[in-house]
């Protein structure tokens, strides 16, 4: 629920500051929280540039904000060892652009009991609620899924929930903290006035007759047709898996009856990208013959060619196979454009055909590599608790080779959670060899996706860890991240094959079972884990300051906070100098900050208060109300001697005036008359 | 070796987290300032 009052609204871009003792890992998990804020609203984030209101962003002891925009310049929202989850992240941002828990909502004890005899003693005051002239639930029914709400055992003093929900079902759904709900987006996009995201461009799941504003190409021989089965396969879509009697279609293009070399053609609607960089995803089914062919195209239009200029980006590698695979297509496209599906029949006989269905359009990178597990309820039943099953080796483009390992029946420690971690592993030895090592800043994340539809509707559950080069193995002198074929053990795979696997960072608690087993994490069965290493070296040094001010936003922690363990002094790569500015000679004091006027002349903006104030070319004076209240009495009081002064001086001179004349002119006319 | 580090140490929510951190702010993960809200 939302806290009421405009005044607490940030602007739908909002200014962020990075501070220097954030973890690099945390840096990278903050950046990829903003990437889901731009795809599924309309708030953006940009480095501060010297606006008045800022969040400043600092590794305190623990993960916490204040609630809305406090006006206060920098605000500080803390992402503490521990913290850098992206759902986290989103659930501090959420705060922070004014978003109470769900549970405090004025109509909470609707839909949950609390247990207060269940609480720890003191923390009562954290079930609250606000009344409804306080906070807003923006007309969005009560929802379980948010991931503002608690789960049902927080702040509990025993072994007993401390929430229970009115519906049971709902008991163990409370305290997700994977990804936004669509009711928190829904809330979201109300209080901003949201009408479109950012980065997201187009979805597709061809359930409507419209195909999305999709049309069949102008050139081709062929169409491709809108089905719900196929006789050579696929036998339903992938949308509903034939769940739903009269819905379930997608795209097909049949390839038994077609000449050899025919082609049909699938036009998206025009899409108008902003960013240059797009990541098209979609599912595809091929039940055709090896020959036959998906190629993906983009037609670009612009003033010189009106009509479009195709432009060819590459043939997908899909060969028959009897399941939808998933398949990923970057595209930098910076002009007015369509997506093009094309279909070609190739040399052999066919039973079947190319087929299309939950087509995502979206100015994101996507993702590099993908470990599809088949059968993954079963593979949560039966692995041994304890037991790690390992992904496929992947090969990063910066050369590095690694793979995720999954504990799909939990530890001893931790039953009922899926465990997850990342390893380098050894790769071919002369690459290997050419590289450097111990691996610096590689982000490495694992995502299991939730394979709805609708990719703004995902809640996808992600994690990510970062080679730290100077990380040393427990009770060794080993780089933790050093060469596998130093520092792993080798492994042997089924078929034989050897390698060697680095040492693992992940977690024992990435998902539970039980929330594996929500939503699409598992569709036809299977489950996809989507992975990627990317290279994070540039978020290691210090964010710029707007105009180089020498105001460096400072790191103070809440008085509650625990003092922070000085963080080990790391290496960090030389930046490039920055051009001279006005700024850099000048010094604003008092948390000032530089910028340069129209003129291009350097002045501090000082900072300001409700009731006081700097001043000076520096800020180096302190104001404030109380000192003009003094300033006034004491001016008041000045002026009134003044006058007091003058008045008697003025009296005693015309006294001495005219008692000179009176005594000149011999009159005896009493002193008093004349001074009347 | 076969070393494998757990960077949650088993907290599966910033609530432990805070926790664990011994903090013990309103609602759990808010600053809140008394003054500033009158």
């Amino acid at each position: 629920n939302s806290i009421i009052g405009d005044q607490y609204k940030w602007p739908k871009t909002v200014p962020y500051y990075l501070q220097d003792d954030l973890d690099v890992n945390a840096k990278g998990v903050i950046l990829k929280a903003f990437e889901q804020y731009r795809l599924k609203s309309c708030i953006d984030f940009k480095p501060w540039s010297g606006e008045e209101n800022y969040i400043s962003v600092f590794k305190g002891s623990g993960c916490f904000s204040s609630v809305g925009n406090r006006r206060v310049g920098k605000q500080r929202l803390s992402i503490g060892s521990g913290c850098d989850r992206i759902a986290t992240i989103e659930h501090e941002f959420l705060h922070a652009l004014g978003f109470w828990h769900e549970q405090s909502r004025s109509d909470r004890d609707d839909y949950v009991t609390i247990m207060w005899d269940r609480i720890s003693e003191g923390r009562e005051h954290n079930f609250n609620k606000y009344n409804d002239s306080t906070s807003s639930s923006l007309n969005v029914p009560y929802d379980y899924t948010s991931m503002m709400h608690y789960s049902k055992n927080a702040f509990r003093n025993g072994t007993e929930p401390t929430i229970v929900t009115k519906i049971p079902a709902f008991a163990d759904v409370i305290g997700q903290r994977m990804e936004f709900s669509d009711s928190d987006l829904l809330k979201l996009n109300r209080m901003y006035g949201c009408a479109r995201s950012s980065t997201f461009l187009d979805t597709c799941d061809f359930e409507r007759e419209n195909i999305c504003g999709m049309i069949q190409g102008p050139e081709d021989q062929a169409d491709w047709e809108r089905v719900s089965t196929v006789t050579g396969g696929p036998t339903t879509d992938y949308t509903n898996l034939g769940r739903c009697t009269g819905h379930g279609y997608f795209m097909h293009f049949s390839t038994v009856s077609a000449t050899s070399g025919n082609k049909a053609l699938l036009e998206s609607r025009l899409l108008y990208p902003k960013r240059g960089y797009q990541c098209l995803q979609f599912f595809y089914y091929n039940s055709g013959h090896t020959s036959d062919q998906l190629s993906i195209w983009v037609r670009e239009y612009d003033e010189a060619n009106p009509n479009g200029t195709l432009r060819f980006i590459q043939t997908i590698d899909g060969p028959p196979q009897n399941l939808w695979q998933l398949h990923h297509v970057s595209l930098a496209v910076s002009k007015k454009f369509r997506v093009i599906f094309e279909g070609t029949k190739g040399s052999g006989s066919s039973a079947g055909g190319l087929s299309l269905d939950d087509i995502n359009v979206s100015e994101t990178m996507c993702p590099e590599h993908i470990w599809r597990v088949n059968n993954f309820l079963s593979v949560m039943e039966t692995t041994p608790q304890g037991t790690a099953i390992y992904s496929p080796r992947f090969h990063s483009k910066y050369g590095y080779t690694f793979q995720m390992g999954l504990y799909p029946n939990g530890t001893i420690d931790y039953p009922g959670e899926l465990g997850a971690f990342a390893h380098l592993t050894s790769g071919d030895n002369a690459v290997d060899a050419s590289l450097e090592w111990p691996s610096a800043w590689k982000q490495i994340t694992m995502m299991l996706m939730d394979q709805n539809t609708d990719i703004r509707k995902r809640m996808s559950n992600q994690r990510s860890i970062t080679t730290d080069p100077t990380q040393v193995i427990a009770g060794s002198t080993n780089f933790y991240w050093d060469n596998p074929r130093k520092v792993g053990m080798e492994v042997t795979e089924a078929d034989g094959t050897k390698y060697f696997r680095g040492p693992g960072l992940g977690t024992y608690v990435y998902l539970t079972q039980a929330r594996a087993r929500s939503r699409d994490f598992i569709k036809g069965g299977d489950a996809i884990f989507l992975l990627t290493m990317e290279d994070i070296s540039h978020l290691v040094p210090s964010q710029p300051l707007p105009s180089t001010t020498t105001a460096k936003p400072n790191t103070s922690q809440p008085t509650t906070a625990k003092p922070e363990t000085p963080k080990p002094e790391t290496p960090k790569p030389t930046t490039t100098s920055k051009p001279s500015s006005p700024c850099d000679k000048v010094t604003c004091e008092n948390d000032g900050v530089c910028v340069l006027d129209n003129g291009g002349v350097a002045v501090c903006r000082c900072k300001v208060g409700d009731d006081w104030w700097y001043t000076g070319d520096r800020c180096q004076f302190k104001g404030s109300t109380q000192d003009w209240i003094v300033t006034a009495v004491v001016a008041s009081v000045c002026v009134l001697a003044v006058m007091l002064i003058v008045t008697i001086t003025s009296v005693v001179c015309l006294k001495k005036k005219y008692k000179k004349r009176m005594q000149a002119a011999g009159d005896d006319i009493p002193y008093q008359h004349a001074a009347v | 070796s076969d070393t494998q580090v757990d960077v949650d140490d088993g907290k599966a929510d910033l609530f432990d987290v805070n926790e664990g951190a011994g903090l013990d702010l309103f609602e759990g993960d808010i600053l809140y300032d008394e003054r500033e809200q009158k």
